[in-house]
């Protein structure tokens, strides 16, 4: 019985199924050829929109508002660019050689070409989402790995200063051991032997590493391209971006 | 919660009990 959550993990995993945001689409379509500026803005629009979602989606993982605001908060602006290349990787999983940002933009590696810097995080991005492929990544075990990434993110945070922190800290691990829970269930279910299980949790597990190795490349990234006014942020974008850059400085 | 924290348009949204989209 999930630790608290009064849910089972076949529950948990439904739950965190049905938290799944919708598609989204560019709001403005983009023309050919593509331009440096033409293509940042495409991405950055797509990103302020899935952000707005991503909020939506953790405040239906169980038990998330029951944590502090300020460790809400702090999760969010931790990991968003974790959890949406996740997300691009998933929606890339059965297209080998493309990068699916929208199912109105899919591009290839040298489409990349025209943003001074970005092929590099494309043929990272192409990797870890082949090495999903490699291992047929499952919906339920994608939906997990994306929750972890969200409860396991608060690695930089300051000393918790009120009984309210520490006990919300609390909180935060009891919710990552159900997660986990949840994954070892999913992995459960596909017949492996229970030694091949423990091999595959650590698959997926050691991906993660890569994610967060990808979503810092990107975050430098894309504080290049504000700094040098290739494009301009939306609000939320921004406030995700600046969250990141003065936590790193 | 610091005043910075309060004005941030995350903390909004997440405060807020209604969907972020309708608010977005």
């Amino acid at each position: 019985e999930g630790r608290g959550l009064g849910l089972s993990p076949e529950q948990l995993v439904n739950c965190i199924l049905e938290a799944e945001p919708p598609q989204i689409y560019l709001r403005e379509p983009i023309n050919k050829p593509y331009t440096e500026a033409s293509m940042m803005t495409s991405l950055t629009n797509l990103a302020d929109q899935e952000l707005v979602l991503m909020i939506s989606w953790a405040k239906k993982i169980p038990g998330f508002v029951e944590l502090t605001l300020s460790d809400q908060v702090h999760l969010l602006e931790c990991c968003w660019l974790d959890i949406l290349m996740l997300g691009l990787m998933w929606r890339s999983v059965d297209h080998p050689g493309k990068l699916i940002f929208s199912p109105d933009l899919r591009l290839n590696r040298e489409e990349g070409n025209c943003v001074e810097g970005i092929m590099e995080i494309f043929d990272m991005l192409l990797a870890t989402t082949s090495r999903f492929r490699e291992l047929k990544l499952q919906r339920e075990e994608y939906v997990c790995l994306k929750a972890m990434i969200l409860l396991n993110s608060n690695n930089c945070s300051s000393l918790p200063q009120t009984p309210e922190d520490v006990e919300s800290r609390g909180k935060v691990l009891r919710l990552l051991d159900s997660v986990t829970d949840a994954l070892v269930w999913t992995i459960s279910r596909t017949g492996l032997s229970s030694q091949q299980q423990s091999i595959r949790l650590a698959h997926l597990l050691m991906l993660l590493s890569h994610i967060r190795h990808l979503s810092n490349k990107g975050i430098e990234h894309l504080s290049t391209m504000k700094r040098k006014n290739v494009v301009l942020l939306y609000d939320l974008l921004l406030e995700m971006l600046d969250a990141n850059t003065s936590q790193s400085s | 919660t610091s005043l910075k924290e309060k004005h941030k348009i995350l903390h909004r949204l997440l405060q807020n009990s209604s969907s972020p989209v309708d608010l977005a």
